[in-house]
């Protein structure tokens, strides 16, 4: 089986707006 | 045929031949008669002028011209005469040719440093004594272990009214020495410049001038120095700089006016001269053509048995170590590529969310993934889980 990529989008950075990556 | 390779293109010991370092040179001489002119020499008349250019030019003629010291009526005596060489040659012989009679006394220096310091290489009297402090050379050569500076006798004066000042390096030398072998004898050999001191004369005037003066004045024509361009063992010819500096057309990966050190990405190994068994050439650094510069560690020339000691700097194309033979920090070999491949190192390209890391395995690539997280990059969530909304635990258990 082969799984989806993750999905930056679905991702909630309320708490951790620190870890948010730059895109 | 390359001398300083064989036929399989392998480096071998090479030097360039014997030649005569003196011709063409400028020698400088003390004293020059024609200044002011006399019936016999006149230095603004190319007939009867005796510069000291005529010791160096073309030589061998039958009817020599011959360089002409001013008129010396009074002590002191001397005249010297100097060669600059240019650069580094290993000397075989020195000679000059006299057009009068020989001196009585006569000495013999070179420079190692274009002319700053000066030693001898020999002396030429009848007295060495009273002229030079040491005893007449014996049968038996040096009597040190060493080469030195020894007294010989000086030139014997020939029908002509001539004479012949020979110098053979071996003269000064013990038997048995070998140059590829001697350090003491290849400094021996080694010259920058000649200097030729005349410090007494043995008669009067020149028999050859009509005008017989009754003064002392030295004339010579013919002064040689055997000998071949020094070059270390790695070159076979030397050439014209742009400069028009005299410099050794360097092979074995060596560079410099006398091949005197290794080319700069040719580190690997200590420098040496090469011998006649072994070229000692230098090796370039093995850097799988990931970096242009590298320098040379003892100690780990020592660790490999004397093998390699070369360090790659400034590895290139996200390469590192000694050799730029792995990939650096977040980046991981690629199996599909050599290693002197640009792109032999591949970003590991871990995911922001679902790696725990940048830093991947430097052979797989596998990034550190986050529990749940799958993927050679951790990019995806594992069999049995799924997408959470938190960045910290990406993937959660499926329900």
């Amino acid at each position: 089986e082969v799984m989806p990529t993750l999905d930056m989008a679905l991702f909630d950075w309320t708490d951790y707006e620190d870890l948010k990556p730059e895109v | 045929a390359d001398p300083c390779h064989d036929e399989g293109g392998a480096p071998r010991g090479c030097v360039p031949g014997l030649v005569n370092a003196a011709l063409g040179r400028e020698v400088l001489a003390s004293s020059t008669c024609g200044r002011p002119a006399t019936r016999s020499c006149d230095a603004s008349d190319p007939r009867r002028a005796h510069p000291a250019t005529l010791l160096t030019s073309a030589a061998g003629t039958a009817n020599p011209l011959c360089w002409r010291s001013d008129l010396l009526h009074r002590a002191p005596l001397n005249v010297t005469l100097t060669v600059p060489l240019g650069k580094a040659f290993e000397l075989v012989f020195v000679s000059l040719r006299f057009c009068s009679a020989p001196p009585a006394s006569a000495a013999l220096l070179k420079s190692q440093d274009h002319g700053r310091s000066w030693t001898p290489l020999g002396f030429f009297s009848s007295h060495c004594g009273p002229d030079y402090g040491r005893l007449p050379v014996s049968d038996d050569g040096p009597a040190g272990p060493g080469p030195e500076a020894l007294c010989f006798p000086a030139p014997q004066a020939q029908p002509d009214g001539g004479g012949l000042l020979a110098f053979s390096v071996q003269d000064g030398s013990p038997p048995g020495l070998d140059l590829d072998s001697s350090p003491v004898l290849q400094d021996w050999v080694t010259a920058t410049d000649i200097r030729i001191l005349l410090t007494r004369p043995a008669i009067l005037g020149d028999t050859r001038d009509s005008e017989a003066p009754v003064p002392y004045f030295y004339s010579a024509t013919e002064l040689q120095v055997g000998g071949r361009c020094k070059c270390n063992g790695h070159a076979s010819r030397c050439l014209l700089d742009t400069q028009g500096h005299l410099i050794c057309d360097c092979q074995h990966g060596t560079e410099g006016p006398d091949c005197g050190r290794c080319k700069p990405f040719y580190c690997d190994r200590p420098w040496q001269r090469a011998t006649v068994r072994e070229a000692h050439a230098c090796l370039a650094c093995s850097c799988n053509g990931h970096a242009r510069r590298c320098r040379f560690n003892m100690e780990l020339y020592r660790l490999s048995g004397r093998r390699s000691g070369g360090v790659c700097l400034n590895c290139r194309h996200n390469t590192a170590g000694r050799h730029c033979h792995y990939c650096r920090e977040g980046f991981y070999r690629d199996p599909g590529r050599a290693l002197s491949d640009r792109r032999a190192c591949r970003a590991c390209d871990c995911h922001p969310v679902g790696a725990a890391g940048k830093t991947c395995n430097q052979t797989t690539g596998q990034c550190p993934c986050k529990d749940g997280v799958t993927g050679l990059t951790c990019n995806r969530c594992a069999p049995g889980f799924q997408q959470s909304r938190s960045p910290v635990a990406p993937c959660v258990k499926t329900p």
